[in-house]
C-alpha cells in the first residue's frame, strides 16, 4: 500500500521543501520507491534537484489542467535510485486561479494521482506545498492519507498551528476521511537556543506521540546542498543533516500511519 | 510627504514581519510617525505586538470590504510612541477570495489608504505581506510607492528574486507608475557562513545601490521578542538586532525614495 504524505505548514520558511527533498532521498536510499510531487509555484523542490524550471514545458500544472498530458510526459529522474519527481514551474500559480471555478476543485490532484498509482508502484508519495492554505494545498490534503507538519521551533510557527489543524480537520470531515496527522517534525532546530527547547517542550506536551522523536538540527550543509542540485546524502553524507534525515526516514517507516 | 513601503517576498520565512515590526519601531524612535499595516492572514505582525487576533472584531479585512467601517474603528496602539497598527486576523484569508470578482480588485487598499492619509499625517506607512504574490500582495504593490525586499542570503531566496522583480515591473507598468524598488535588505544574515557572503556578493554585484548597506544579522533576541509582544528596542535594546534595525532605519531616512 502506497503511503501518500503531504508536507504542510502555511508559515513560511520552516523546512517543508528541505524535508521533502531529503526525507525523499533517505527513504529512497532505504529501498523505498518514492515519488516527490512539487505543488509549489515557487518550484523550490524542483530547483533542489537542479531542474531548470523555466525550461520545463510539461509539469504538474499541465498534469492537473490538461487531460491529454500523461504522467510519463512529466515525471523526471532525480539522479537518485528509487526517487522520481513531478516538477513544478511558475505556470502553477495560474492553476490556483483556474481551479477556483472547477467542479470538485479540491479533488483534481487526487484523481490524477489515483490514476498514476493504478499503473505505477510506489512505496511513498511526498507532496511539497507552498506556504499557504489555498486551493493547491487543499488538493494536497485531499489527496494525501497522512499529513506531516515541518515546524520551526519559534514563536510565529507555534501561532499558526491551531489554524492548520483546523483546516486538516475540515478536510478530513468534508473531503478526505482517510486523512490523519501522522506527525510534527521539529526542523531547523538550534540546540544552543533556549527558545527552541521551550517551544519544543510546549509542542510535545500538547501533541505527545504526534511529534516525531527525531529532531532535524540546523546544519549549513542542508542550506548549501540545493545550490548544487543535490540531496544531503550526496552533498554531505557524514553531516548532522544527513544523519538527522536518515533517522527521520527510519522513524517514518517504523511509525507507519496512525489509525 | 508620506513614504509608503511594501515589504514583499514570496519566499517564506525571510524576515518580512520581523523587519516590519522592528524597522517600524526604530523609525518611531527617530520621531517618524509610522503606521504599520498587517496584510497577512497569518497576522504575525499583529501577534508581534501582542494582539489577541482571534478576539479582534474589526481589522484590515473589514476596512477593505465594508464601507461603513472607518479607520478609527480599526487602528490600534502598539504601546510605542509614534507607532500605530492596522491589525489583521484570519478573516483576511477570505478577503482574497472575495476580492477576485471586485472591479479594480488590485486598488481596493489604495483607495482605503488614500482616504486615511487625507485626514491623518504619517511620515511612513509600512505594509507587511504574506509569502505569496496573490491579490493581497498586489494590493500592497499598487498602494505603495516603494518596495523593500527582505532577503535571506540562501539559495532558494535568490531563485525567487527574478519573478518578484517581474511582478513589481508589471504592477508599475499597469497599475502604479509611482512604484520603485528602493532596496533589498539582507536579513537573518549569519556572518560565520560562507554561503551567506557568497549570496550577498551575487546580489550586490547584480543590484548595486539597490542593496541596503545595513545587514540584519541573525540574533536570537529578534526571534524571542515577538513571544513577549515587544519590538527589539523594548525587549533587548543593547542587542545586535536592535543596533542593526536602528542602523537600517537611519539608512532608510537618509536614502529616501529612488527616482
Ligand atoms: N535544518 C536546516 N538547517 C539549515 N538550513 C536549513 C534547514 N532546513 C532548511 N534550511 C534552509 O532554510 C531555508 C528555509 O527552508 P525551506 O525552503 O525548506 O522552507 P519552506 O518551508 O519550504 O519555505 P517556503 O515556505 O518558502 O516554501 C532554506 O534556505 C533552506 O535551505
Ligand atoms: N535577524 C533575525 N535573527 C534571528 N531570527 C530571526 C531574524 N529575523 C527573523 N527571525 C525569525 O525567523 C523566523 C522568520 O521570520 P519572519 O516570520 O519575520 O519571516 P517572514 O518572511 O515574515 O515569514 P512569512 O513568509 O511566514 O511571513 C521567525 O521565527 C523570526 O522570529
Ligand atoms: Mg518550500
Ligand atoms: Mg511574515
Amino acid at each position: 500500500h502506497t503511503r501518500i504524505i503531504a508536507l504542510v505548514n502555511q508559515k513560511g520558511g520552516v523546512g517543508k521543501t528541505t524535508t521533502a527533498a531529503n526525507l525523499g532521498a533517505c527513504l529512497a536510499s532505504l529501498k523505498q520507491k518514492t515519488l516527490l510531487v512539487d505543488l509549489d509555484p515557487q518550484s523550490n523542490l524542483s530547483l533542489h534537484f537542479g531542474m531548470k524550471v523555466h525550461k520545463i514545458e510539461k509539469s504538474i500544472n499541465e498534469l492537473l489542467l490538461d487531460e491529454n498530458i500523461k504522467f510519463k510526459d512529466v515525471v523526471v529522474n532525480t539522479g537518485i535510485d528509487n526517487l522520481e519527481l513531478i516538477p513544478a514551474n511558475i505556470e502553477l500559480s495560474s492553476a490556483e486561479m483556474e481551479l477556483v471555478n472547477v467542479v470538485g476543485r479540491e479533488r483534481v490532484l487526487k484523481d490524477v494521482l489515483d490514476d498514476i498509482l493504478k499503473k505505477n508502484k510506489y512505496d511513498f508519495v511526498i507532496i511539497d506545498c507552498s506556504p499557504s492554505l489555498g486551493l493547491l494545498t487543499l488538493n494536497a490534503l485531499t489527496t494525501a492519507e497522512e499529513v506531516f507538519i515541518p515546524l520551526q521551533a519559534e514563536y510565529f510557527a507555534l501561532q499558526g498551528l491551531g489554524r492548520l489543524l483546523k483546516t486538516v480537520e475540515l478536510v478530513k470531515n468534508r473531503l478526505n476521511p482517510e486523512l490523519e496527522l501522522t506527525g510534527i517534525i521539529p526542523c531547523m532546530f538550534d540546540v544552543r537556543r533556549s527558545l527552541s527547547w521551550e517551544v519544543l517542550e510546549k509542542v510535545r506536551s500538547f501533541f505527545r506521540e504526534s511529534v516525531f522523536k527525531t529532531i532535524i538540527r540546523v546544519n549549513v550543509n542542508l542550506a548549501e546542498a540545493p545550490g548544487y542540485g543535490q540531496s544531503i546524502l550526496t552533498y554531505a553524507p557524514g553531516s548532522h543533516g544527513a544523519k538527522d534525515y536518515l533517522q527521520l526516514a527510519k522513524e517514518v517507516i517504523r511509525k507507519g500511519k496512525r489509525d
